[in-house]
């Protein structure tokens, strides 16, 4: 499954 | 992670820190939006949904449940704290902020990276928080004086998104592939907001007198 676009900053 | 990153979340920490402080300590809002305060609760709520689903690193979920935590015990001292409660503007404090939700959940639901209930959410958590400010700035106009802590507060929290637009320019130019148009409008749009208010911040700052 596609990774979840990486949301790494707050 | 990169030092204007981290400059940004030390700076957005250090709003919440002077916010609870001045809180806290002198049971005082004077000169502080509750409605902006309401608005950055949902932007954290919408914006940390994924904390459970998606762990990036023991900072970033500690600092997500210190933003969680700290502006939701705001809006709880702000409207339930008998002391602090006595000391909030409620007749100055008259924007109509419920109107701003709607508009950024219906361009969450037009503009988005992907169509998913998370990623719409947190979409609409980026657009929200670039108006969030606009009740305080409001209350900021109407209150001819504030004091420091609350012109501190303002200031760091301002500074912060513009922290990361350094952040977002040297990912940019070090990281293949990082483009994300929407993080950067909605940034760039809510730095934008306090130009006026950094003007007179640092009109005031080098006079040496509080924030008028």
């Amino acid at each position: 499954e596609e990774a979840e676009i990486g949301h790494d900053e707050l | 992670m990169n030092i204007f990153r981290l400059a940004g979340d030390m700076t957005h920490l250090a709003s919440v820190l002077v916010l609870l402080l001045k809180i806290h300590t002198i049971k005082s809002c004077a000169g502080v939006s509750l409605r902006t305060q309401e608005l950055y609760a949902i932007v954290f709520a919408t914006r940390y949904l994924d904390i459970f689903t998606s762990f990036v690193s023991v900072y970033n979920t500690f600092m997500k449940l210190v933003f969680l935590g700290s502006s939701f015990s705001i809006v709880w001292y702000m409207r339930y704290h008998k002391a602090v409660h006595r000391t909030y503007d409620r007749e100055q404090d008259t924007f109509r902020h419920w109107f701003l939700v709607l508009p950024c959940l219906v361009l969450a639901l037009l503009i988005h990276e992907k169509f998913t209930f998370l990623e719409v959410l947190w979409t609409f958590s980026l657009y929200l928080e670039a108006v969030a400010i606009l009740p305080q700035l409001v209350l900021l106009q109407r209150t001819r004086n504030i004091d420091n802590l609350t012109g501190q507060y303002i200031f760091l929290l301002g500074g912060y998104r513009g922290l990361y637009i350094l952040n977002w320019i040297y990912r940019y130019f070090t990281e293949p592939h990082f483009v994300h148009w929407i993080t950067w409008i909605a940034g760039l749009v809510q730095t934008l907001l306090y130009a006026d208010f950094f003007y007179y911040y640092f009109l005031r700052f080098i006079g040496g007198r509080g924030v008028e």
